[in-house]
């Protein structure tokens, strides 16, 4: 199955 | 002090109608630059960022950085009380717990305050640094919403997919499958109703089709919308905002356990 990545992951946070 | 008139006042009406379902609360940034908001949604996988920049107001007035915190549904209550052709002005003394809004309507003859309570609000700013994507997808605003809406009848999730042939959008679900291609199409009457395809090297990548429903919300405020996709990066979903900005969607995509 699939599951949704967070935007964390992807991005840092300032 | 902070006033911002912004003759075109069916923009924000638009702009908060486009947001409120994705975002509950959000910081509203003024700065010289602009009225900008970045906020995510509450589970964390979506993004939006607005810019409104300064040059497209009537008259933008920010002596010092400001950030308001607003309710978006209260915020949406406010502008619906504007008319479509109604100038709106946004105004904010320092320090204060509070924003007016002002709708006049075109010909002065009915002039509107609205002040609205501001509320605290943490919120985490997120880095997006500037990308180069695999590949930019520009097509009509309402052929990409019709898409999303037709699929998401079918499956809870899309796949795109973009090759030379065009861009694919496929799902799946219990009751059968469905794929809608769009092939390049430069050639129309109208430069808003093309399919432009720029592909650096061919692209898949899975979505929530309830976040990219929630997206085209914004379709009114634009012809067109742009999709930037590459491989292991959030796609990014464009809306410009007439000529002064734009909203921007950001979705992570499913991965693979």
């Amino acid at each position: 199955g699939s599951s949704q990545a967070q935007l964390y992951t992807f991005y840092q946070a300032l | 002090m902070l006033e911002l008139r912004l003759v075109q006042g069916s923009l924000l009406k638009k702009v908060l109608e486009a947001i409120k379902e994705l975002v509950t609360d959000a910081n509203f940034d003024c700065s010289a630059t602009g009225f900008s908001l970045q906020a995510m949604d509450s589970s964390h996988v979506a993004l939006v960022a607005l810019l409104l920049r300064s040059e497209g107001f009537e008259h933008y007035r920010c002596d010092r950085n400001l950030s308001m915190g607003m309710n978006l549904n209260n915020v949406s209550k406010m502008l619906r009380c504007a008319g479509n052709d109604d100038i709106i002005t946004l105004k904010a003394d320092d320090g204060s717990d509070t924003v007016t809004f002002m709708f006049e309507s075109p010909n002065q003859d009915k002039i509107a305050d609205f002040e609205m309570k501001l509320m605290d609000i943490d919120s985490e700013h997120l880095g997006i640094p500037e990308a180069e994507y695999h590949a930019i997808v520009k097509m009509p605003s309402a052929e990409f919403a019709r898409i999303c809406k037709d699929l998401s009848s079918i499956g809870d999730t899309v796949v795109i997919s973009v090759t030379k042939e065009g861009v694919k959008f496929s799902t799946r679900g219990d009751i059968g499958n469905a794929n809608i291609v769009c092939r390049q199409n430069t050639t129309v009457d109208k430069p808003e109703e093309a399919t432009i395809i720029e592909m650096q090297e061919p692209v898949s990548l899975t979505f929530a089709l309830r976040y990219m429903n929630s997206f085209t919300k914004a379709t009114p405020l634009s012809n067109t919308v742009t999709i930037s996709l590459s491989s292991e990066l959030p796609v990014v979903v464009e809306y410009k905002v007439a000529d002064m900005g734009y909203i921007r969607f950001y979705l992570a995509p499913k991965i693979e356990d």
